[in-house]
């Protein structure tokens, strides 16, 4: 699967990026999350397409913010 | 009650809701 690039979201209407990128994000939440891949999904959705695009490139960086999307689930 | 429906959940291959109210 090829990257996701901001030309490819340019193309899409504003809520089909969110799924394009949904997409994307959800395996690899699944593979560390399993049982709440789908709500930290969503969570993270609401951040910046920008900032969603670079953590989609950067492990760290979504490790991060689903470390930080457990903690306000857990809340 | 009053039932909180947060986070909207995401399922891969169906349509995002989550922003829909944009």
């Amino acid at each position: 699967q090829e990257p996701l690039t901001v030309s490819m979201l340019a193309a899409a209407p504003l809520h089909k990026q969110k799924q394009m990128i949904g997409e994307r994000l959800y395996p690899l939440i699944y593979n560390v999350h399993t049982q709440l891949a789908g709500k930290i999904t969503g969570m993270l959705l609401e951040i910046d397409n920008s900032e969603l695009l670079f953590m989609l490139e950067s492990p760290e960086s979504l490790n991060a913010k689903v470390e930080e999307a457990l903690a306000v689930l857990h809340a | 009650g009053s039932s909180i429906n947060w986070p909207p959940e995401f399922h891969p291959g169906v349509p995002w809701k989550g922003l829909q109210n944009i």
